[in-house]
Parts: structure tokens; sequence; C-alpha cells
């Protein structure tokens, strides 16, 4: 297929995954660093996990609450469907958010299905800490964030 | 990493939930 | 005539006159007309009924959620295939043990006493 497609760029990305590292991360728990220098706007890794209604997910929230599994890993792709990575997924999941983030997460459509792939920003060097804005809708109770930028907005909700 | 994500499953490709019957029940006699 | 809306019911089914058509997860598709008061009845053919698919059907104001079966929440009330089970607030009780199945013809029946005291406009 055409190397510039989307299709083809994202099922590259699973033979060449970027060289990324999971470690401790000085935002929040565990995050991805880079482990080699990325160019602007180059496809870094997509999110998977599962592909479910808006109303089953809007249960999960609350069941994952109730269960005290704080973080959300629900990422929303369009106004009918929400993939969660809460149980199944891959580690793009573990990408912590910033105000001031390096990356940002676009829905693409590649043969009729809608993938979140996370995409740089700026360039991003070597040992610097994926970070994406994770754009939460406001909330009544807030979740600190953590991220530490200036322009940080306190809150992730 | 998994190690922090108990009983987590990695995927390669997103995965179509299949819905159970009883998804939205609460209860069921 | 009462015919299924073409515009309240969920997306993902498959309207065709008088035929709900849906893949999976329930969904709920509503009559093209709805009733305030008085005793009405309606009925509805099972016509397919692909392995271990159930459906529910029954009463719902234009309140309840499309995205989920009827019965889900206080705003529509379900009876299931499965069991014959009657759902409101998506609580099941039993109600016609065994449920019912495709070639079946199903009824659903709602009263709406006319309250007296409170003076319910006439064809409010």
């Amino acid at each position: 297929g055409d190397a510039n497609s989307d299709f083809f760029k994202i099922n590259m990305l699973k033979s060449r995954k970027k060289m990324i590292k999971f470690a401790r991360s000085r935002i929040h728990g565990y995050g991805l660093y880079a482990m080699e220098t990325i160019a602007q706007d180059e496809m870094i890794i997509e999110y998977i996990g599962q592909k479910i209604r808006s109303l089953v997910a809007d249960e999960r929230e609350k069941a994952y609450e109730r269960r005290g599994i704080g973080s959300s890993y629900l990422f929303r792709i369009d106004e009918h469907t929400v993939i969660d990575a809460t149980k199944r997924g891959n580690f793009a999941r573990f990408i912590n958010h910033s105000c001031q983030p390096n990356c940002y997460a676009k829905v693409l459509t590649i043969e009729g299905e809608k993938r979140i792939v996370i995409y740089s920003r700026s360039t991003i060097n070597k040992g610097e800490e994926i970070t994406y804005d994770y754009k939460f809708p406001i909330e009544e109770d807030k979740i600190d964030c953590l991220c530490g930028a200036k322009t940080c907005r306190g809150y992730l909700n | 990493w998994s190690a922090f994500a108990p009983e987590f499953q990695e995927l390669e490709e997103n995965e179509r939930y299949v819905e159970k019957e009883g998804e939205f029940d609460m209860e069921d006699e | 005539y009462v015919n299924v809306s073409t515009n309240d019911h969920a997306y993902q089914l498959q309207i065709s006159n008088l035929t709900i058509t849906g893949h999976e997860g329930y969904a709920m598709a509503r009559a093209s007309h709805g009733v305030a008061k008085g005793t009405w009845y309606f009925e509805v053919n099972f016509d397919d009924q692909p392995d271990d698919s159930h459906i529910r059907i029954g009463w719902s104001t234009c309140h309840a959620v499309l995205q989920a079966p009827v019965g889900y929440n206080k705003f529509s009330y379900g009876w299931r295939s499965k069991c014959g089970t009657k759902f409101h607030e998506a609580k099941g009780k039993k109600y016609h043990a065994g449920g019912f199945k495709k070639g079946d013809v199903l009824g659903c029946l709602i009263h709406l006493p006319v309250d007296k005291k409170t003076l319910v406009p006439p064809n409010q």
C-alpha cells in the first residue's frame, strides 16, 4: 500500500516500535520515555484497548471507582464509542497527562475502524517523558494534576 | 510493566467487546 | 398509522416500516406515537432469533436511554425473551417463566388510569 497512508504507517508502528521505555515517572507512578530523538508529528504509539459503547463505559467507570481503580484508562473515540485499556490493551495506557505536552492524540479512521494514535507535537529528545493532554471533561470532583508544567491547569478534569 | 496492572492482558489490536445479555442489568432474579 | 419512529431509535438499529433489526448489544427503537392516558395494547411478531440472541419489548417514556434495553431505568418497563423476566430500573423479576422465542406473537398492554383528582387536561 501507499507508504504514506495511515494504514501503512500504523502497521509499521508494530514492527518498528519507537524506542520507548517504561520507567518511573516524575509526574505520576510510571510513564513512557523516548529512547531516541523523535521528530515532530511522528506516529509514536497506538492507544489500544477494548472498544465499548458509551453507556457500557459509564457503567464500568462507576464499577472501577467502586473498586478504587482510580486513574481512568478510558479514552473516548466519539460520542458512541470509548476505548477501555483498564484490563486489556497496550502500554500506551501508561502515558501520563501534561498541560504542556510533547504529544497529542488523534483519532484516525482506517478501513472503517476508528483508532487512536499518539503523535509527537514537537521534537522529543532522548530521555524525555512522553505526555499528551487527556482533555478530560470538566467534572465536580477534581483530580489534581501533577504535571508540574508552568501552564499547569491544576486539575486533570 | 504488566506487573503494575494485575491480570492485565496485552492486545496487539483494539478488541471489540461483546456485551453480555445482562450487560445493563443490576439484578436478575 | 402507528409506525416504528424513523428518528426516535438507536442509530445502530435498522428500521424498515414496522421491522426493527439489531445486531449486537441491546438498543431501543420506539413507536411513532405515544399514549398519555387510558388503556392501550400492541403486538409484536418475533420474526428472527439467531442463536442465543434475545429481545426485550415493553413500554417506555421518551426519556428512556436509546443505547440500552427497555427496563434499564425508571423511564421504561421491559419484558425479556430469555426466561420471560420483567425489568424496571435494571432489576429483573420473575414474570412469565420460560420466556418467549422466535415465531411467538407477543402482546404488551399498558393501563394509565385517568386520575379524577388531578385535572389531567383532555388529550394531553
